[in-house]
């Protein structure tokens, strides 16, 4: 059981620290909007309103007793980065921290920031490739150019695992299938309400956006 | 090639707007912002500063040759709700809209968008997850309640497969190592770089936040 700090209770802020207790972990939450810590009193474990980017109140929440804190300060770029450096200050082990920008990513990073993330942008990639082939279901980098794909059988129904690993390029690497993950020879027809575990390079996820 | 509207060019809209674009497709973005409208100019087909809700604007940019639309007008409530109406109204075939709340996303699902998003909240829950395992690479649901999960070998290095499905109760569906995806038999000892493609149940990726 661990403690989690979570400086900033936007969309992304909240739903880092709703999903932390959900899973069992304290939560201490800091925000210096007065009504967002109301909102989120009952739902975790405890909520300061607060100036994250300030070292008295980081030491009056006990900072050393915290695992890892999450600055989710996105539009605030001063506040963001300060933040950031004192949790650095204060030698918080794990720092994840939310961006709105590049240029964001990249002072966070040389800040000391172990993890940035940039969601908006990321999100809005996912939502290009998944309007291009209404069939995708979701995919995950695995690194910067090969992805696991996760896409409905659609027009290769009836085809079997080797056709589909000829036509898009990619590798099967199962069969989603009544609810679970199924074992299929490669010369199985595949059924109507298959999902195809696939994974591959960059291209071939582009090239599915131009298949039907 | 196909055209595309996106409404709102904000992180989101613009990085869907940019990503389209980048795949071959025509995109024609609008906002009301000026500025917005002047930063996107030079990186995707045409921008067009204006009000999306306007049934005029819609006209006059030929809304009948879309393919689909985004509208990714997130805290602008009503804009958001009555844009996705206005492109109903006009026939576009496949809306895809950005919800900043679970009110909004079920109010954009009635009103007719076919697919919505919520991405900060989706973020905040998958940074939940990486921050509490921090060799978790990635993971992306099949459905409700199963995942594909990508995560570092880390301590199962050296051991095997069948260990890190008894130790996991996920599924293994492959290794990727030195760049590709490779066939290893259950019992082969796993390397230090390796990255495990996994499946399974939500009970088994709430699990994995517990190992280190
Ligand atoms: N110095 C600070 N100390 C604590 N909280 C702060 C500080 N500065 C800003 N915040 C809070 O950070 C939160 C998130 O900021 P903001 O909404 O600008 O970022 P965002 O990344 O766009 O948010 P979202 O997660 O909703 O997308 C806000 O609720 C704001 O009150
Ligand atoms: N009626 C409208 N017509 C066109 N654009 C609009 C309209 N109303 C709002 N917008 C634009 O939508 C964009 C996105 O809105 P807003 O920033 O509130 O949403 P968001 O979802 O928080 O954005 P982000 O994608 O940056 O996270 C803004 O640039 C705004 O100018």
């Amino acid at each position: 059981k661990q403690q989690y700090l979570v400086a900033g209770l936007g969309r992304f802020g909240s739903s880092v620290a709703r999903t932390l207790y959900g899973l069992g972990h304290e939560v201490l939450g800091i925000d210096l909007n007065e009504r967002l810590c109301e909102d989120l009193k009952t739902e975790i474990t405890h909520v300061v309103q607060g100036d994250a980017t300030d070292l008295d109140v980081l030491r009056a929440i006990d900072i050393e007793q915290f695992e890892a804190a999450v600055v989710a300060i996105g539009t605030h770029f001063e506040a963001s980065v300060l933040t950031t450096l004192r949790l650095k200050q204060v030698r918080v082990p794990y720092i994840l921290a939310k961006a709105v920008s590049w240029e964001q990513v990249q002072v966070l990073q040389l800040t000391g920031a172990h993890r940035v993330i940039f969601p908006e942008e990321e999100a809005g990639e996912h939502a290009a490739y998944r309007l291009l082939n209404r069939h995708l279901v979701d995919y995950l980098r695995l690194d910067a150019t090969v992805s696991v794909v996760a896409i409905e059988v659609g027009s290769w129904v009836g085809t079997n695992l080797a056709d589909v690993e000829r036509q898009s390029g990619l590798t099967a690497l199962g069969v989603f299938r009544a609810g679970r993950m199924v074992a299929v020879a490669d010369s199985d027809p595949l059924a109507p309400q298959d999902k195809l575990v696939l994974a591959g390079h960059n291209s071939a996820l582009q090239a599915l956006t131009r298949m039907r």
